[in-house]
């Protein structure tokens, strides 16, 4: 998901 | 992961290490600005909340960790272990210019109005200005450490190449992200003042130092 793709980042 | 995501996260790990060694070493916090410091932890600490909720991978999980505790162990040394060394006279912007709006724009333009969400875009927020007391405790003394000068362009390299991930993964994967967009983009500009005599007076082995 979008939030999931957001969060991959630091 | 794409090439600019990667040389960013070890940019970025590169300057939060030199200033801890850089402290460490001299066993003096001379010339950094504990509030920008106390700022990075709390923008870590609001953002990383989601290692209690989801599980990406061992790498993001490890770097989080590692940024989370390493700014940690920062503020101690700045407050605690070497408080004596601490400028605070210096150190005087006004944080809560800074975390009072930041917090009331978190509430006002998130993604989703729930609190780890609200405390996510809080962080995204912050950390775009988190610098400001650092580069306001430069211009108030009109210099710095040539070791301080390469933390903060690590920093903002970071940053600066973020932007390039954000355009690699809008073309290639169709993702971007608004909220951190904008406030990257602010942050990165912040910096640019800073490049500029990075680049002029620290790499031709000057001292950086201000016109009073």
């Amino acid at each position: 998901s979008q939030e999931l793709l957001r969060h991959d980042e630091l | 992961m794409n090439i600019f995501r990667g040389i960013a996260d070890f940019s970025h790990l590169a300057a939060i290490i030199i200033l801890l060694h850089k402290i460490w070493k001299s066993r003096s916090c001379a010339g950094i600005s504990g509030k920008s410091q106390i700022l990075f932890a709390i923008v870590f600490t609001t953002r990383y909340l989601d290692l209690l909720t989801s599980f990406i991978s061992l790498y993001n999980t490890s770097m989080k960790v590692i940024y989370i505790s390493c700014s940690y162990a920062t503020v101690y040394l700045i407050y605690m272990k070497f408080r004596a060394t601490y400028d605070g006279n210096h150190d005087s912007f006004r944080v809560e210019f800074l975390v009072v709006p930041v917090g009331g724009l978190a509430v006002l333009i998130n993604h989703d109005f729930a609190l780890l969400e609200i405390l996510w875009t809080f962080s995204i927020y912050l950390e775009s200005v988190a610098i400001l007391p650092q580069l306001f405790m430069i211009s108030k003394t009109g210099e710095a450490e040539t070791i301080t000068t390469h933390y903060l362009f690590c920093l903002g390299l970071y940053r600066a190449l973020y932007l390039f991930n954000w355009i690699w993964r809008f073309y290639f994967e169709g993702f971007f992200d608004m909220i951190a967009i904008v406030a990257g983009l602010v942050q990165t500009v912040l910096y640019c003042d800073f490049f500029y005599l990075y680049v002029t007076k620290v790499l031709k082995g000057k001292k950086l130092s201000l016109p009073a």
